[in-house]
């Protein structure tokens, strides 16, 4: 319905370097996920996350959040997308 | 129509005769013109070695009609992130789309199966990315599948369609875009092809859609079989250009490849549409493969064609280009694709120009269009930001409103273009506004960026609001792109130039008129028209007809030394003698010239603003002061079959068609329906029937009527609960400020509380079966599983504190200690 937004357990966040973000989800046990071709952008996934829910989640990525070398993290969001 | 050789061979595909939209040329059919793709392939241009990719549902890769020109490399499944496409089957057909459209850009021809593609020879794949959640990382991931082998990607989705969404692409999306022009088809961008928009019936407006409003993507409109719009298009500035489709039930719609290996003839919608521009642009792609992302632009722009698409919206801009809000720059023309992009020399480098937000908070009053002006050099004093030509214009908007659906803007560029940027959208009661959204226009593309731009809001009040609340434009922002240099060499400029000349003065609205007059040098001047010594006499033949005494310097009206009758123009550009001046000129008798009525003028008595006898189209006529005026003035409204302004009834201060049809009424006077009506005091309400003030329900502050159900505002101390005014909310709801309204509503508590405070998280009792615990209820049940371990995470991590998490375990583990 209008105005409801469904959150995924995924989690994107922008770093300096592949490597960097590897170390990063080998610390807080996410897995790290390329996003096509962009370069800086990492797509973080966490077991423990509730898969889908209706409220933004505060679970375990407390500790990506909390690391100085992440500039930007921004959880999914589902968005409505229809076919024409 | 353009060269069809009856010497073409037919295909044996069954269907191919079907595919009304490739055979306009013959008479029988309803469509007058061809998107000419017959004589493209005739050239020898199908597709080849040109890739394109559908953004969709799958594609059915094994379908016998696809399974030729299948590419792997050019597919991905971003739903259950593998290499297969391949779209999901259950009994209704619903993952069909991307197959559909796949078929339509490269069916195979001549394989004795459905159809044959626009580009059958093109290289085709599939991104399934629609059938599961959709996020921002997913469309980024989509969206920048293998770029430097994918050439086209093409796009028949986006946010809901329904007239009040207001939704575009997140960060990464945006990023994707960018990352895709700049790096993809080895630096020359890829192609991004999107359908405009499917809510016509909803009155969606596709610039609150950010994908077909983007610069990066190219928008696609659509055009029944007799040119006109069909009921689901949307329009906007957007637009870049056309390609047939469908229409009403009774027009025919799409022959393509279907789910199941099957065939359809039902395809419809801006589906059908924008997979048909790409099977097009795979032409031109194949013709030239150095095209750049804004070369495609700049080609579709000017091959593109208005014939025969039915609106009264084209008008002519600054550039001399014919563009509508509903077809862009008109229908795809793949034949003059093919040949502008076979010679076409890339475009000079793009820039940006972003002029200075202007963040005065300016108020909206209802009905009333506010204007907002902006001098820009288009950064002269930066060169390489500097803007001569246009190509996009963005314009950045925050503002609030109440109704945001009541919304109307438009950008007057400084050649007069006006490209609406919004339309009203009745479905849309939103009080979010629209913040930072960039709104884009392509309507100015090729004129020139410097001078004056204007921004004008209109707020029209369509529905019952509270009259205090007024819309406030926050802040606007000008960007502008194009190039510093003239975008097109004398070889490609040479087709322009000769349409815009066979553009007829009368076909112009009248600011561009007053322009091309500036760029056709048909001006006035204040020198005499006199005889040139020694040249006289110089002539054998006979001067023409409307050449004076003194004599002429050849045959032809513009090489007479003086006139019978009146001269046009100017010394320096060229004047000819004629016998009576043009529509927009006056004719001076004394010095017997024509002289140019004031801007908007048809015909006038002289060169004053109120000395106008007629005005030019897109004009009123004021006759009480002999004006010409692009909007009447309030109090008068525009009578359209004569295109006057005329008064409204004494009691309107504006109205519209008719003059007792008010909008707005004049003080002490209220609007019902379209009437105005004498204004009560607070309080009392206007009995139509009984024609006099009568008294409100005591719970009311305004009302439409007697009952308690009727209050239109609420009486001080009263709350609106369920379509009443009550003074205190009921158990289990509290009171909360609205910001469109002057009383407070109530709203629920939250989940399991029975009565809550200050806002429905701060619960003080709960109901039956739950238990308190800061603020919120939580169950009386406890969990088996929480062990020390357990309730240790839960502690550490605070979760107890965080409303999510409150019901879990939370208990459990307070009881453990």
């Amino acid at each position: 319905s209008p105005g409801l937004f469904v959150f995924r357990r995924r989690w994107k966040k922008f770093l300096f370097g592949q490597a960097i973000a590897h170390s990063i989800s080998d610390l807080s046990r996410h897995v790290t996920l390329q996003i096509g071709s962009l370069e800086d952008y990492y797509h973080f996934h966490h077991s423990k996350t509730i898969k889908r829910s209706t409220f933004s989640s505060r679970g375990p990525h407390s500790f990506l959040r909390m690391d100085p070398k992440v500039k930007w993290l921004q959880q999914q969001e589902v968005k409505r997308r229809v076919k024409r | 129509h353009v060269r069809s050789n009856q010497q073409f061979p037919s295909f044996n595909d069954p269907l191919w005769s079907n595919m009304w939209y490739m055979h306009c040329g013959e008479r029988v059919r309803h469509c007058r013109s061809e998107m000419n793709i017959l004589s493209a392939w005739q050239r020898g241009y199908t597709g080849k070695n040109v890739v394109v990719t559908i953004l969709d549902d799958g594609i059915e890769k094994n379908h016998p009609d696809l399974i030729q020109n299948y590419d792997g490399r050019a597919s991905y499944d971003v739903n259950g992130d593998d290499d297969d496409p391949t779209p999901r089957y259950d009994a209704s057909n619903e993952n069909k789309h991307g197959t559909r459209c796949a078929g339509e850009v490269a069916a195979s021809a001549n394989n004795s199966y459905c159809i044959v593609g626009i580009a059958y020879n093109a290289n085709i794949g599939g991104i399934r990315m629609l059938d599961g959640d959709v996020t921002d990382v997913v469309e980024a991931k989509s969206l920048g599948i293998r770029p430097e082998h994918i050439d086209i990607y093409s796009a028949s989705w986006g946010p809901d369609d329904d007239g009040k969404t207001v939704d575009g692409p997140g960060v990464l999306a945006k990023q994707a875009f960018e990352t895709g022009i700049k790096k993809g088809r080895e630096g020359k961008g890829s192609i991004f092809v999107w359908a405009s928009g499917n809510g016509g019936k909803e009155g969606d407006y596709c610039s609150c859609d950010g994908y077909t409003n983007s610069i990066y993507t190219i928008s696609i409109s659509s055009a029944t079989e007799t040119g006109k719009k069909p009921w689901y298009l949307e329009e906007c500035a957007s637009t870049l250009a056309t390609t047939y489709s469908s229409g009403a039930f009774y027009d025919r719609k799409i022959v393509t490849t279907d789910l199941r290996h099957r065939c359809t003839d039902g395809h419809t919608g801006t589906s059908v549409s924008a997979p048909m521009a790409t099977g097009i642009l795979a032409l031109a792609l194949e013709a030239n493969p150095s095209l750049t992302w804004r070369d495609v632009q700049h080609l579709i722009i000017k091959t593109s064609r208005p014939a025969h698409m039915q609106t009264t919206d084209w008008r002519t801009n600054g550039a001399g280009r014919r563009v509508s809000h509903l077809f862009g720059f008109g229908l795809k023309d793949a034949d003059a694709l093919v040949v502008e992009a076979k010679k076409w020399k890339t475009v000079p480098s793009q820039h940006v120009c972003i002029g200075s937000s202007d963040k005065r908070h300016t108020s909206i009053p209802a009905d009333q269009p506010v204007q907002m002006a902006t001098k820009t050099n288009a950064c002269a004093d930066h060169a390489d930001q500097h803007v001569v030509y246009l190509e996009h214009v963005v314009v950045r908007v925050s503002i609030l409103h109440p109704y945001r659906g009541d919304l109307k803007i438009n950008l007057i560029s400084p050649s007069g273009t006006n490209s609406q940027l919004l339309g009203k959208r009745l479905h849309d009661n939103s009080n979010e506004g629209f913040k930072n959204w960039e709104f884009m226009t392509v309507h100015c593309w090729g004129e020139t960026a410097e001078g004056e731009w204007t921004l004008e809001i209109f707020d029209s009040l369509t529905r019952i609001r509270n009259p205090h609340l007024q819309a406030k434009l926050k802040e606007w922002t000008l960007i502008l792109y194009g190039t510093a240099e003239y975008p097109y060499n004398m070889v490609n400029s040479h087709h322009s130039r000769s349409r815009m000349l066979e553009i007829t003065a009368s076909e112009l609205e009248p600011s561009k008129a007053a322009f091309y007059h500036n760029q056709m040098e048909i001006v006035e001047d204040e020198d005499e028209y006199t005889a040139v010594p020694g040249r006289h006499g110089s002539l054998t033949g006979p001067c023409h007809t409307e050449c004076g005494d003194q004599g002429c310097d050849g045959p032809d009206a513009n090489q007479c030394l003086n006139c019978v009758h009146f001269s046009l123009g100017s010394a320096k550009t060229g004047r000819k003698c004629v016998s009576s001046c043009p529509s927009g000129f006056f004719e001076d008798n004394t010095a017997r010239k024509c002289r140019k009525c004031y801007k908007g003028c048809e015909t006038c008595m002289g060169r004053n603003p109120n000395q106008c006898t007629a005005c030019r189209r897109g004009f009123y006529h004021h006759q009480e002061t002999n004006t010409c005026m692009t909007l009447c003035p309030a109090g008068y409204y525009s009578e359209e079959s004569h295109k006057h302004c005329l008064k409204c009834h004494q009691r309107c201060k504006k109205c519209v068609g008719e003059p007792d049809k008010c909008t707005v009424c004049k003080d002490r006077f209220s609007l019902v329906g379209d009437s105005c009506i004498p204004e009560c005091s607070p309080g009392m309400y206007f009995n139509m029937e009984a024609m006099r003030c009568e008294g409100c329900h005591p719970s009311c502050q305004t009302c439409a009527g007697p009952g308690r159900e009727e209050c239109i505002q609420c009486a001080k101390d009263f709350h609106l609960h369920e379509g009443r005014c009550v003074p205190a909310c009921s158990e289990g709801f509290y009171p909360e400020e609205v910001y469109s309204l002057p009383h407070k509503v109530c709203r629920r508590c939250e989940y399991n509380c029975a009565s809550c405070e200050g806002s429905g998280k701060n619960c003080i009792k709960c109901q039956e079966g739950f238990s308190l615990l800061s603020g919120s209820c939580v169950t009386n049940h406890t969990c088996h599983n929480a062990d020390e371990t357990f309730c240790e995470m839960v502690k550490s991590n605070k979760l107890c504190e965080r409303k999510l998490f409150i019901q879990f375990c939370c208990r459990a583990c307070l009881l453990a200690g």
